[in-house]
């Protein structure tokens, strides 16, 4: 609708409106792609297709632009290095490793592919040993929410506030409503409270950077594979509950993953590996489907 | 426990579940093609087996919930800490003979949180929130009607879900919650927290989303929430792990919620462990770019 609409006004001022469909027509798209989430799955190895060649090759190129000092290369590597260094400037791997945070994405109860979930560790070692959590210290939350619920009030609020005063400054004063429209985007980005200020220095690298109390050190994978329990099913008169189970399809610690933490470090290597090598990455694309052999038609 | 004064053995280990969809319609032995709700099987490969068939298009049997919480009862519940549910606990829209309603999404959220409840709690009468493995459940885009689309609260909706939930919220949270769907879980009291956060209002194929800049958008206010809860969080030196049922990523959020949403976990990294999602049924991670996101957002602004 908006389409044609726009078609039929003529485009008044091209980059906007282009945008604008460009962005309704994503958002359809998502949508109507929400939506088939419950049928049979399609085009899930493409999906991963342009997880490797976008965000995993991303990741590698920049690896590979790590500076040699930060890492003991072999020879080979360090000639590849240095006339790659011609290229491109070398990057400091703490400063690449601290600008991503890791999105992990889960296997389903639902069979869109086997059944699966995930059991997480995490370092407590600190934890047990650190008398200083004392429960008469402990602050209540009451104050906190209450004062957070008055914020996006007011927010609110003010928000139908400024729409009334635009709206009566523009009514008299249309000359200057363009002034005031560019003072009011400068006013917004400056007053915007969803756009947050820089980690201060003063702050240190959490659990997801450098190894410390609450890092997350190992996962196993659970899954159910439904051939294997429907078979044995059919083949036994045995209940549901002596069939059915879970079991162990692979850990974070054992090939190709052999990640001995799960810091952002870790994965950053570990998306480089999978996007260089082959057999690790056939083995990943196997395990995201539950290791239920799903192929695209 | 600072609530109960209860002592509680911590484990180091916690379950993340998600998309358990359920479907009472499912029929074992009815035609894969036909939903697995009704018709006779074409063919062998056309059966709807017992427990439901891996890419079939189907969704859950009842009888396959049941069997994974009893698995988990049997096999994992007293080594874990916490777990973390990332939605989607209904049917699938699929089937014009049986199309699904608000009733129906509402009926089926109760039936696994009371579920989850059954198997987590401590079965304390006094208190039903008194839990020997906490819970924190977030929203998927099926668990809302109609599908994807779920408005700023407070509005029936939100007020349903804090009944459903009201087990596992906070009670000093419901006001908050009743606006964002969002909450905050404690699950080591002044140490480690896990945000349940409500991504519908980021999710590009939300209807009422549009942007993340006007106050008015749903994503802005969740923001807004956010942001403060890291900051409060910050302050009182505790960790956090980032909930929810649609991943933050460029594919699913409309780009200035993602460039947003992705710079604020850049700019907390003290604090955030990482983060665990659902609703894509595909076990992979993504690496998100802080730096870009800031550039990205103020090219955009």
């Amino acid at each position: 609708e908006q389409y044609s609409r726009v078609q039929e006004e003529g485009a008044t001022d091209n980059g906007n409106d282009e945008n604008d469909l460009n962005r309704i027509s994503d958002h359809a798209m998502a949508a109507s792609e929400a939506h088939i989430m419950g049928a049979k799955p399609s085009n899930k190895e493409a999906y991963m297709g342009t997880v490797r060649d976008t965000h995993y090759r991303k990741v590698w190129n920049k690896l590979e632009r790590v500076d040699v000092e930060d890492v003991e290369g072999d020879e080979m590597k360090k000639d590849k290095r240095k006339k790659d260094r011609k290229k491109k400037k070398p990057i400091n791997k703490e400063e690449l490793i601290e600008r991503y945070s890791i999105v992990n994405i889960g296997g389903s109860v639902i069979p869109t592919f086997n059944p699966a979930f995930r059991i997480w560790e995490y370092n407590i070692s600190a934890i047990a040993n650190d008398s200083g959590f004392v429960a008469e210290e402990y602050k209540p939350w009451d104050e906190f929410f209450e004062s957070l619920d008055k914020v996006m009030e007011d927010s609110l609020l003010e928000d139908s506030l400024s729409e009334n005063e635009m709206s009566s400054s523009n009514n008299h004063l249309e000359i200057n409503s363009r002034k005031a429209e560019k003072r009011k985007n400068k006013k917004n980005k400056k007053d915007d409270k969803t756009i947050p200020i820089e980690m201060p220095d003063k702050y240190k690298l959490g659990p997801a950077y450098v190894p410390q109390l609450f890092t997350p050190t190992r996962f196993v994978q659970f899954y159910a594979d439904l051939e294997k329990i429907d078979q044995a099913l059919h083949n036994s008169l045995a209940e549901s509950k002596d069939v059915f189970k879970y079991e162990v399809e692979y850990t974070s610690d054992e090939k190709p993953y052999s990640m001995d933490s799960l810091t952002v470090g870790n994965y950053l290597d570990l998306a480089g590996r999978l996007y260089e090598d082959k057999d690790a990455w056939e083995q990943y694309v196997e395990w995201s489907f539950a290791s239920s052999g799903y192929k695209d038609d | 426990d600072v609530r109960t004064g209860k002592e509680r053995i911590l484990h180091g280990r916690f379950l993340h579940i998600t998309d358990i969809h359920p479907d009472p319609y499912y029929v074992e032995g009815s035609s894969i093609d036909a939903v697995c709700h009704t018709g006779k099987p074409s063919k062998k490969k056309d059966i709807a087996p017992k427990f439901g068939k891996a890419m079939s298009g189907c969704d859950s049997p009842v009888v396959l919930m049941e069997e994974t919480l009893r698995w988990v009862k049997e096999n994992l519940r007293d080594k874990i800490d916490f777990v973390i549910w990332t939605g989607d606990n209904v049917r699938h829209d699929n089937d014009r003979k049986d199309p699904r309603t608000e009733a129906q999404i509402f009926d089926m959220n109760n039936i696994v949180a009371d579920k989850m409840t059954e198997l987590f709690s401590a079965g304390n009468e006094e208190d039903p929130r008194d839990f020997d493995v906490s819970v924190i459940p977030s929203l998927g885009n099926n668990d809302v009607f109609p599908h994807n689309m779920f408005a700023l609260g407070p509005t029936l909706q939100t007020r349903e879900y804090y009944r459903i939930w009201k087990n596992f919220i906070p009670q000093q949270q419901q006001r908050t919650f009743d606006r964002s769907a969002s909450y905050l879980a404690e699950v080591i009291p002044g140490k480690l927290a896990v945000l349940s956060i409500n991504t519908l209002y980021m999710f590009k194929a939300n209807p009422l989303v549009d942007n993340c800049n006007s106050r008015k958008e749903p994503g802005y206010q969740l923001l807004l929430w956010f942001g403060s809860v890291l900051e409060e969080l910050r302050s009182r030196g505790m960790k956090v792990w980032l909930s929810g049922h649609v991943p933050p990523i460029a594919k699913n959020f409309d780009q200035s919620c993602y460039d947003k949403f992705t710079l604020w976990t850049h700019e907390y990294r003290d604090i955030i462990i990482g983060g665990l999602y659902g609703h894509m049924n595909i076990d992979h991670f993504i690496p998100t770019d802080g730096k870009k996101a800031r550039k990205s957002l103020f090219k955009n602004l």
